[in-house]
């Protein structure tokens, strides 16, 4: 559903963010 | 010059009309098209610092369509080519201003990365707004995947229209190969030193884990015990897609393995290790935890988020390298693991989307 769409893009960024700090 | 300075008076005119009506989504593109053409004139102080009027013939077609044209579809597509503009300006003023250099295959790939991000911040901000305020922007989830394929498609069509029409004008003035490094750039390289002179002062991944190498190696081998479990209870519930996505999972941890084959790679456990254990979350996920918690998918995003953050790194790392026509230092490198990470993102929920329509098509 849209919840768990956004919720993935969400994470997704999180990690992206972790990482490339 | 005159064509240019016309267009954007029309932007202007589209921005006002816009106000008026409370259009704020037009406004919003179009005082974004008109801070990235005229930033660079402003700061030069002149006004024939300009992109060719092409450029802004497309973005203010794509405004004005998704004026006068009500219809979704057309909405979607005007507003992602506006943002693929805004991308395409962005990308030759940060190749021009700032010391980071781009090659016309590589400003392609930017434009598209950036409208795919921009489509999810837009995305995730509506949706925070919708859960905070209770306001209905995103209607369905169906509806946001369709505008996702829209940026999608727009971002890479406009990235390729916009890197055909450089090449037909401008044969010479833009960098189009790899073969002469800029004046500018090898002036900046003689000032550093060179990458591998303090590469060898950090540590390796598996040294950073706090583990030795050998036990870094026992874990991997649970997790793949870990991953044939979860195959396992897939048979048991004759569940398909759990065993399917075991298999997958396992074969993703050998391949470290059957890479090593050629003596010319070598792997760091560490990294081995990273991602026996993404595959392995994701594999537990499918098995159990994706169904009984509400939470689990937030985890595997970001452990994979992290995983496909370095291998965007690798990859514009190794260009950055090898390519001596491009050049990302360290803070654009960090913008473009981001960008990296969201594209892909936005490439995983389509490809997602994708199979359930038609897993729900073949019954």
């Amino acid at each position: 559903g849209l919840d768990d769409t956004m919720t993935d893009m969400l994470f997704n960024t999180f990690g992206a963010i972790v990482v490339a700090t | 010059g005159a064509l240019c300075w016309g267009l954007l008076a029309v932007i202007v005119l589209v921005i006002a009309y816009d106000l008026w009506t409370s259009g704020y989504v037009g406004v919003v593109l179009g005082i974004g098209v008109l801070i990235t053409i005229l930033g660079p004139s402003i700061t030069h102080r002149s006004m024939d610092v300009l992109v060719p009027w092409q450029v802004l013939l497309v973005a203010v077609v794509a405004l004005l369509a998704r004026q006068a044209i009500g219809w979704e579809p057309v909405q979607f597509v005007g507003n992602y080519l506006v943002i693929a503009t805004i991308a395409l300006v962005l990308a030759v003023e940060i190749h021009e201003h700032t010391r980071v250099e781009m090659n016309r295959p590589f400003a392609t790939v930017f434009v598209a990365m950036v409208t795919m991000a921009v489509a999810t911040v837009w995305a995730l901000g509506r949706w925070s707004v919708d859960l905070v305020l209770g306001t209905g922007f995103i209607p369905s989830n169906e509806a946001l995947m369709w505008e996702l394929i829209a940026a999608t498609a727009v971002g890479l069509g406009a990235g390729v229209l916009f890197d055909r029409y450089f090449r037909r004008i401008t044969p010479k003035e833009l960098p189009s190969s790899d073969s002469e490094p800029s004046a500018e750039r090898n002036r900046e390289s003689e000032d550093e030193p060179p990458a591998d002179e303090h590469e060898h002062d950090d540590p390796d991944l598996s040294d950073r884990f706090g583990l030795s190498e050998r036990r870094q190696r026992q874990l991997v081998r649970a997790l793949q015990l870990g991953i044939v479990a979860t195959i396992g209870v897939g048979l048991l519930e004759l569940d398909l897609s759990i065993v399917l996505t075991g298999i997958f999972s396992l074969g993703v941890t050998f391949l470290p393995a059957i890479l090593q084959r050629n003596p010319r790679v070598s792997m760091d456990v560490g990294l081995v290790l990273w991602i026996s254990t993404t595959v392995f979350l994701h594999a537990l996920g499918t098995a159990y935890l994706y169904g009984e918690t509400f939470w689990w998918h937030n985890v595997t995003h970001t452990v994979s988020g992290s995983l496909v953050a370095a291998i965007g790194y690798g990859t514009f790392r190794g260009i950055d390298e090898y390519t001596s026509a491009v050049r990302f230092p360290s803070r654009f490198m960090f913008v473009l693991i981001v960008l990296f990470v969201v594209s892909v993102g936005v490439l995983w929920e389509i490809m997602e989307f994708a199979t359930d329509g038609l897993m729900l098509a073949l019954g």
